[in-house]
C-alpha cells in the first residue's frame, strides 16, 4: 500500500461522502447526474465480484463494501427518495454509447477470458468514462453548485493519485497494471477541462461556471 | 503474487 494509494482511497471516500452530504442535507439531487451514479454502481458490483472469495485485507474489503453500500444509498436517494428534485432533462447522456464499448473491449482486452477477469476489465473501463454524464450536465446546466464541485475534485483526483501509485510501484515493484493504467490515465484526463475550471474559479471563492 | 490476478488495488 503506497502513500499515494491511500490518499487516493480517502479522497474517493471523501467524494463519495461528499455526495450522499449533499443530497441528505439538501434534501435535493438537483445538479446531480443520476446515470453517473448507476454506472459507478456497476462498476463496483462488477469490480468486487470477489469480495467473498478473495480476501485480501481487512482494509480492502471493508472500502469494498463501503463504495459498494454508498454508491446503492445514493442511487437510492437520486431515483427514489428525492426523486421529485432529480433534474432528469439534463441528465441527457445515453448511457449505452459507453456501457457498450467498455463491455467489447472488455471481451477484447482482458487479463483472463474468464467472467471475473471480463467482468473486473469491464469495471475498469467503465469507471473511466462513468463521470461523463455528470460532467455533461454541469455543462449543460453552465454552472455546479460548490460542494458539487467539491466532489468532483475529490473524485477525479483519487484517480489522479493511484496513477502516481502506479508510478511509485512501477519504480519499486517493477510490475504495472496495464488495463488499470490505461484507464486511469484516460480517466484523469476527462477531468482535465473541470480541473482548470475548479482551479481557476471555485479555489477564488467564485462558483463554478461553465463560461457559454 | 503473479500481478494481474491477484488485483489487490481498488
Amino acid at each position: 500500500m503506497t502513500l499515494f494509494r491511500l490518499a487516493g482511497d480517502l479522497s474517493h471516500v471523501l467524494a463519495i461522502l461528499l455526495l450522499l452530504y449533499k443530497i441528505w442535507t439538501t434534501k435535493s439531487a438537483a445538479g446531480i447526474s443520476g446515470k453517473t451514479q448507476l454506472m459507478f454502481c456497476m462498476v463496483y458490483v462488477t469490480r468486487y465480484l470477489d469480495l467473498f472469495t478473495s480476501f485480501i485485507s481487512v482494509y480492502n474489503s471493508t472500502m469494498k463494501v463501503l463504495f459498494i453500500s454508498a454508491s446503492v444509498a445514493t442511487v437510492y436517494l437520486i431515483y427514489f427518495k428525492f426523486k421529485a428534485t432529480y433534474d432528469g432533462n439534463h441528465d441527457t447522456f445515453r448511457m449505452e454509447f459507453v456501457i457498450v464499448p467498455a463491455l467489447i473491449l472488455a471481451l477484447i482486452w482482458n487479463y483472463a477470458f474468464t467472467f471475473f477477469e471480463i467482468s473486473w476489465a469491464f469495471s475498469i473501463f467503465l469507471e473511466a468514462v462513468a463521470i461523463l454524464p455528470q460532467l455533461f450536465m454541469v455543462t449543460k446546466t453552465g454552472e455546479a453548485e460548490n460542494i458539487t464541485s467539491h466532489y468532483l475534485f475529490a473524485l477525479g483526483s483519487y484517480r489522479a493519485l493511484y496513477i502516481l501509485n502506479w508510478i511509485d510501484r512501477y519504480y519499486f515493484e517493477g510490475h504495472w497494471d496495464p488495463i488499470a493504467v490505461t484507464a486511469g490515465i484516460v480517466q484523469t484526463v476527462l477531468y482535465g477541462d473541470f480541473f482548470y475550471l475548479y482551479f481557476t474559479r471555485v479555489i477564488k471563492g467564485r462558483k463554478l461556471q461553465v463560461l457559454p | 503474487s503473479d500481478g494481474h490476478n491477484a488485483h489487490d488495488e481498488l
